[in-house]
């Protein structure tokens, strides 16, 4: 099964 | 005091479409190098960039960085009030809480002004690193978003595959499943028309169809689309804009439970 990913687990706030 | 003169006014409509399904509302940040947005979607799962350098804009003038925020659905209904001929001047001057967007037509006998107030907008800025991407498609656009939309009747999730044979796109839902392969095809009348593919590695990544075919509301303002895939990043899907710049959606893959 899969789940749905976040951009911010990838991108930092800057 | 800002002051975007842009001929082929149609393109800031066709931004606003591209964008305003994902986003609604954005701040829009003005400074010497361009016109830009940075937002992501509501559930941050998709983010969008776009970028419009000032040198594309016939008369750019911004005196000092200002971000305006606004709400994209109000944006596309000023805009959809201008002719698809007509020249886009945006306005607006130092700690006014309001844009003022006008429309010139091509021979100047009619000109309109719509004034919008802004809004305020607490927005996160993301750093967006440089990548080495795994594998770069580019495709006619109109193929692309063909693809997304005939996969989303059958199935939720796309599995974007490239291996030296092409680009696969799949799906799977009740009703059965389906997948579309895409070659390398340099072969054709109009470089446009071409299907390139780079790969350093093969590479498969899942997506949600519902932020692909919204991605795909930007295939009027170019014939093709740059898919850039790497696994364990977000997919980019690019669109440019002219030679102005571009819109990139950054898309956040399904990952393993």
């Amino acid at each position: 099964d899969t789940k749905q990913g976040n951009i911010l687990s990838f991108f930092k706030k800057v | 005091m800002l002051e975007l003169r842009l001929v082929q006014g149609s393109l800031l409509k066709k931004v606003l479409e591209a964008i305003k399904e994902l986003v609604t509302d954005a701040n829009f940040d003005c400074s010497a190098t361009g016109f830009s947005l940075q937002a992501m979607d509501s559930s941050h799962v998709a983010l969008v960039a776009l970028l419009l350098r000032s040198e594309g804009f016939e008369h750019y003038r911004c005196d000092r960085n200002l971000s305006m925020g606004m709400n994209l659905n109000n944006v596309s209904k000023m805009l959809r009030c201008a002719g698809n001929d007509d020249i886009i001047t945006l306005k607006a001057d130092d700690g006014s809480d309001t844009v003022t967007f006008m429309f010139e037509s091509p021979n100047q006998d009619k000109i309109a002004d719509f004034e919008m107030k802004l809004m305020d907008i607490d927005s996160e800025h993301l750093g967006i690193p440089e990548a080495e991407y795994h594998a770069i498609v580019k495709m006619p656009s109109a193929e692309f978003a063909r693809i997304c939309k005939d996969l989303s009747s059958i199935g939720d999730t796309v599995v974007i595959s490239v291996t030296k044979e092409g680009v696969k796109f799949s799906t799977r839902g009740d009703i059965g499943n389906a997948n579309i392969v895409c070659r390398q095809n340099t072969t054709v009348d109009k470089p446009e028309e071409a299907t390139i593919i780079e790969m350093q590695e093969p590479v498969s990544l899942t997506f949600a169809l519902r932020y692909m075919n919204s991605f795909t509301k930007a295939t009027p303002l170019s014939n093709t689309v740059t898919i850039s895939l790497s696994s364990e990043l977000p997919v980019v899907v690019e669109y440019k804009v002219a030679d102005m710049g571009y819109i990139r959606f950054y898309l956040a893959p399904k990952i393993e439970d």
